[in-house]
């Protein structure tokens, strides 16, 4: 494994988003996942439809709450053509499905992964290499207070409630961290991101893990 | 909820009814200020471990920001198998 790795710099990792006021973290995540998988395989890097995921993946509740793996589910099993963000804005609360052609152009996915990689994260950085950016279910409730530096107390692996995107990880301090977007703007944390340490499941960060195949 | 007709969804513990009262919101920036002093003052000498302070958040009590932002549901995941060692192929 390299000491350090982070998609960002193969600029392949779309802009930090805000949720806003919306419970659509888990939507987030996903879409961060397959815009980095498109571009990885050599599409342009864009923000696809976040509010499209929200509206439309019927086995999840919008803004009010949903499973990134129910979301994988959908997009594979329906094999459903993310449109770009430009065409299916996100509004920060929940509206009805829009349809769109078969012939409209748009992002679709060939597949997922979903492992729980707890005591085994040295295989999930072999992972985050193959794939692309992860996309994981954390406990985030200390995540409120967070300025900087490596979260590696008060932060149980407890009850997963907030999905997120690892973009890569760094072990040459002396607290090897994953680097860890979030979707509350870029102001809160590292410009948006989190430090989480690496190696004892903090946040329980190792315990729910997906990578999506384009 | 936009026509969605769900449920509240799962984790829907706090409804927010109308704005927040000036009150609650400097009750609820008290309780962080506290919780930020206790979060800082357990490990003050490790050099690259977390901060925590004041951000967009801390106007919130912790049940409302989990109302709020943090609604992923959790599921089961299959552990990842123990015999599998991933090879990693060159990464250009």
């Amino acid at each position: 494994l390299p000491v350090r790795f982070d998609w960002r710099e193969k600029h392949v990792v779309t802009q930090v988003r805000n949720q806003k006021m919306c419970g659509g973290c888990w939507a987030f995540s996903v879409v961060g996942a397959v815009e980095s998988a498109c571009a990885i395989k050599g599409e342009p890097l864009e923000d696809l439809s976040v509010q499209q995921v929200i509206d439309c993946s019927y086995s999840n509740y919008g803004c009010n709450g949903g499973s990134t793996l129910s979301a994988l589910n959908w997009l594979n099993k329906m094999q459903v053509k993310l449109v770009k963000d430009s065409e299916y804005p996100f509004k920060a609360q929940n509206g009805l499905c829009q349809y769109f052609s078969v012939s409209h152009s748009g992002f679709s996915i060939k597949g997922y992964s979903a492992y729980d990689f707890s005591d085994r994260e040295d295989e999930m950085a072999k992972a985050l290499l193959t794939f692309g950016p992860l996309i994981v279910v954390v406990d985030a409730v200390s995540w409120q207070d967070y300025l900087g530096g490596v979260i590696q107390h008060h932060c149980s692996s407890g009850e997963a409630n907030h999905a997120v995107l690892v973009t890569g990880f760094d072990t040459t301090g002396s607290t090897p961290y994953w680097i860890v977007r979030n979707s509350w703007g870029s102001s809160w944390g590292v410009d948006g991101y989190a430090h989480v340490k690496m190696g004892a499941n903090i946040c329980g960060i190792a315990d729910s893990v997906s990578a999506v195949f384009v | 909820d936009g026509g969605r007709g769900r449920g509240a969804g799962p984790g829907a513990t706090f409804s927010r009814t109308g704005p927040p009262s000036r009150e609650r919101e400097a009750a609820a920036f008290r309780e962080s200020l506290n919780r930020h002093r206790y979060l800082n003052s357990l490990f003050p000498n490790e050099n690259s471990t977390a901060s925590y302070g004041i951000n967009q958040f801390s106007y919130l009590f912790p049940e409302e920001f989990k109302a709020i932002y943090l609604r992923s549901k959790p599921s089961r995941f299959p552990r990842y198998p123990t015999d599998l060692q991933m090879s990693i192929t060159n990464v250009s």
